[in-house]
């Protein structure tokens, strides 16, 4: 409480409450966790827009981040995440941690041409990630 | 649909780059060695190529139709657009393979175009089933009408009797007839034939030859033979069919629908879904039981 409401210029020193608060942060809002993250391409960079027509750019997104260590409602993880958790803090550190990976996909519409000329419209699932999980 | 077309025009501009590049399915997946890193479905989808075909390319007024088709369908982000009642998760666009044009004109009735057409619907798999036919007509840039004027058209599709004595089709012909309004703007021009296609493709049948003869009965009222003659120079059909791909990777509608249904249900609600859902799985079993 010491450096609240106190002019700049008596404390040099950043107040201890402000620390506290940065400490407090990284738990309320921790930095580099499991998340998700935009990854936008065009077809042209996988050399593939001659045969896919549109759409011309396609974001599929990924997940990525560490996973808490106590996974909760947050992530809908099952039980099994915080046990394979324990075993790699407790037990045996070679059993990987759990992975941040994606949970939810949505679909995504492509217009392809054919080998025969014919052209097609399709519809295909799981092709973006739409919510990511510690598993 | 002028809106939809002058988007599409974005997306169109990109189509003289067609021509130019090798088509992917010659080349490795990445430009390196590494397709069997990529998932199925995607080798799925580049490795369609047979080597040695001749690589073929749409048509621009089709290829500028479906992506018409695209926008209407799907979100600028590619996703497929949510407010469609339809159960369709695939249209394919297929343009005459073979042609054969009559161009005549009836003294009385004006007949328009008689042809007789060849398609191959090859690339329909056999998890894909037919929900709809649409022959799609697209008319030429110069045609341009007053505003007053409309034209009753009659079109009459069939499938041509076999004359061969090595044909063992059987012997009728399939007769389509539909009556339309030709207006002004119209630049495209759908006549749903799924009648006439839908025993013809579950029969699984892939070559689909069909004679077409489209007739324009004359305005008394209006002289109108010039611009006729400009509207007699339809393009040949391309035919469109709509499909529902019962295949894993395709994205299926009706269960996401299900899946939102159950999920905005209350608890109670939720209940009463379950259980309509475990009464159809009942009632699964016990009409496999029956069949066994």
């Amino acid at each position: 409480d010491k450096g609240i409401g106190e002019p700049k210029a008596k404390s040099p020193q950043m107040p201890i409450s402000y620390n506290l608060s940065e400490y407090f942060k990284q738990f309320l809002f921790p930095e580099n966790e499991c998340e998700l993250h935009d990854f936008k391409l065009s077809f042209s960079q996988l050399k593939w827009d001659n045969w896919i027509v549109a759409p011309q750019r396609y974001n599929p997104r990924y997940c990525k981040g560490d996973c808490p260590r106590i996974t909760g409602h947050r992530y809908g993880s099952p039980i099994h995440t915080m046990v394979q958790n324990i075993i790699y803090e407790k037990v045996d550190s070679s059993i990987p941690r759990p992975s941040c990976v994606p949970a939810k996909y949505s679909p995504l519409s492509v217009l392809t041409i054919e080998p025969d000329g014919s052209i097609a419209y399709k519809e295909y699932e799981d092709m973006i990630a739409t919510k990511c999980t510690c598993r | 649909s002028q809106t939809l077309e002058d988007e599409a025009g974005t997306l169109t501009s990109g189509e003289g780059s067609l021509e130019a590049k090798p088509l992917p399915w010659d080349q490795p997946l990445d430009g390196e060695n590494s397709s069997g890193l990529l998932p199925p479905l995607l080798k799925v989808l580049a490795n369609r190529h047979l080597p040695g075909a001749p690589r073929l390319q749409p048509d621009s007024r089709a290829l500028r139709y479906m992506k018409r088709l695209y926008k209407a369908y799907a979100t600028k982000e590619g996703i497929p657009k949510s407010d469609r009642s339809h159960l369709y998760n695939t249209v394919r666009l297929f343009t005459p393979s073979a042609q054969h044009q009559q161009p005549s004109w009836g003294q009385v009735t004006g007949v328009l175009q008689s042809m007789d057409l060849l398609f191959n619907l090859d690339r329909i798999t056999a998890l894909e089933h037919l929900l709809k036919s649409v022959l799609l007509y697209s008319l030429k840039n110069s045609v341009s009408f007053s505003s007053t004027t409309k034209y009753m058209c009659h079109l009459v599709v069939k499938e041509p009797e076999c004359s061969s004595p090595f044909c063992f089709r059987s012997p009728q012909s399939f007769t389509f007839n539909s009556q339309f309004e030709f207006r002004k703007n119209h630049k495209w021009i759908e006549i749903d034939v799924t009648t006439l296609l839908q025993p013809l493709v579950a029969s699984n049948k892939r070559n689909i030859h069909i004679a077409v003869n489209f007739t324009c009965l004359k305005d008394q009222q209006n002289p109108v033979q010039d611009e006729l003659s400009d509207v007699a120079i339809l393009m040949s059909p391309s035919l469109l069919v709509y499909l529902n791909d019962t295949s894993t990777q395709a994205y299926h509608r009706w269960n996401s629908l299900r899946y939102k249904r159950r999920h905005h249900l209350s608890p109670d609600q939720r209940d009463l879904f379950l259980f309509s859902s475990e009464e159809e799985l009942t009632w699964g079993r016990k009409s496999s039981r029956h069949r066994r």
